[in-house]
């Protein structure tokens, strides 16, 4: 079983803390380019990392790939391009290896299946650099938009954010998954719809536990309160990693193979 | 008596709120470009708002400048040039009253006599457009860099941070306010020493008052806390608005006619 993320921010968002949280690991402190003396390369990078992780007795092979560089230069001019000339990168392979003579092997599915876009919460509504990396993507790779360190905003902030953000997101008519499809059955529908109410889901991440009540429980000290990772009260997070790793996660494998790649193919097809 | 204020930083970073909180007033919220269905400019603009308060029986006009659009395109190269632009205008000006026949009336100080420089609160280091904004203009204008929304970083967060902007800063030999000058007098330089220590002020802003105890406190009201603008222990709001209200706005006054408008006079009458 094999699942590709793709984590998109600028730096300084807590993509690596955020995927650390999602896996439970330390996979990404080590090796994501979030660490501490990374310098910012001087065009966007793609780095990708890959573990066999066991969620639920399942072994998974998880291949995350963080984008350094993007959006931290002065001039950002071009910065979703090295991105989205990546993903297809990835689907010339996939379709080079479905093509080949020996067709009894499935191909090794490395295309990305999910890209969590990291918006900063300013508290006011999407930079132009989040609408143009959404709107050049958005055709090509499930976009999940996030709101990153959600404990910058009240409650109150982020309910306004996430209303402004919506508008800018219909304005520029972008697409973000889930998508609330007309062809799903009325079950599928329900649940993505009840999903797409709370989008973009407003994360918080921690790789750090804390004693409290004698139980561990991931999230943040700090000098006026304990906020904690996994309470619904509190963020997003758990909603977000019960999509990807739960309920969705091979929705998004058929969504990247039936809708984005498919799309792709035919226009290799057409030459 | 005249305090000429400029705020700089991206989009979000709390300006106009910081604003507003230091000289408790609704000033910023709706003259300044951070009101909430701001567009951001084409290019980067220099907004002025005058009024006249009253700190302990002084009265004060105290005018604040903001510099929409910095930062917020998603190409900001130059972006500094306009700001740096505009302090010479100003300086212009004052050197052009100065030198007027009619000598007998002080020239209207209309100078930038601080510019807060906001720093987004990544945990990481300082951006490139942080660095090149406070070379092209230290050597003209008094930069008082701060971390803004600084409840976004825990303590030890706070604390690795600095410790990296401080060598940021003297990595690339830039000037920040308030420098501790050797023909300063001990007094002085003891407490610029202590001043210097903690910089650059992390910072939170708030208008809005809470009831504690039944006192108005002005904060925060998160769902794991309450995060007081006032309390030295939650962030250095006060330090900072102590030594720009306070202690400090004489000298700011002097340094920038006696430093950086001597260093443009000079060159002026150089030709
Ligand atoms: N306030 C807040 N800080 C966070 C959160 N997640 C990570 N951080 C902190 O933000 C800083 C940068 O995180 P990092 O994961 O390296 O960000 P990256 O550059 O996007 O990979 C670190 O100091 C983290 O501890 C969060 O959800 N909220
Ligand atoms: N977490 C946090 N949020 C803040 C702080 N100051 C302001 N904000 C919020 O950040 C958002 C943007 O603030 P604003 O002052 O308009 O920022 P500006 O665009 O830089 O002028 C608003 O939702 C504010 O309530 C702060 O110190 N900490």
């Amino acid at each position: 079983f094999q699942f590709n993320l793709m984590v998109v921010g600028e730096s300084g968002l807590g993509k690596s803390t955020l995927v650390n949280t999602l896996f439970r690991s330390k996979i990404a402190r080590s090796t994501l380019a979030g660490a501490e003396d990374a310098k910012i390369p001087k065009t966007v990078e793609i780095h990708s990392v890959s573990h066999v992780i066991e969620e639920k007795n399942v072994r998974l092979r998880l291949t995350v790939s963080d984008t350094p560089g993007f959006g931290d230069h002065i001039n950002n001019d071009g910065s979703w391009q090295p991105i989205l000339d990546h993903i297809n990168k990835l689907n010339e392979k996939y379709f080079a290896d479905e093509s080949a003579v020996v067709r009894n092997i499935a191909p090794v599915d490395s295309r990305i299946h999910a890209c969590i876009y990291f918006i900063a919460p300013t508290g006011h509504s999407l930079k132009p650099i989040d609408i143009e990396f959404m709107k050049k993507l958005d055709k090509s790779v499930n976009i999940i938009p996030v709101i990153a360190k959600a404990d910058t905003l009240t409650l109150e902030e982020r309910a306004a954010f996430k209303e402004r953000i919506v508008e800018d997101l219909d304005q520029h008519a972008i697409n973000v998954y889930p998508n609330v499809n007309e062809d799903d059955d009325e079950e599928d529908k329900a649940i993505n719809s009840k999903l797409s109410e709370l989008l973009p889901f407003a994360v918080i991440g921690s790789d750090k536990e804390v004693i409290v009540n004698g139980q561990g429980v991931l999230g943040r000290k700090t000098k006026w309160g304990f906020i904690e990772v996994e309470n619904k009260d509190h963020c997003e997070f758990s909603n977000l990693r019960d999509m990807l790793i739960r309920t969705h996660m091979q929705d998004l494998i058929d969504v990247t193979h039936f809708t984005h790649y498919e799309k792709f193919r035919a226009a290799k097809l057409r030459g």
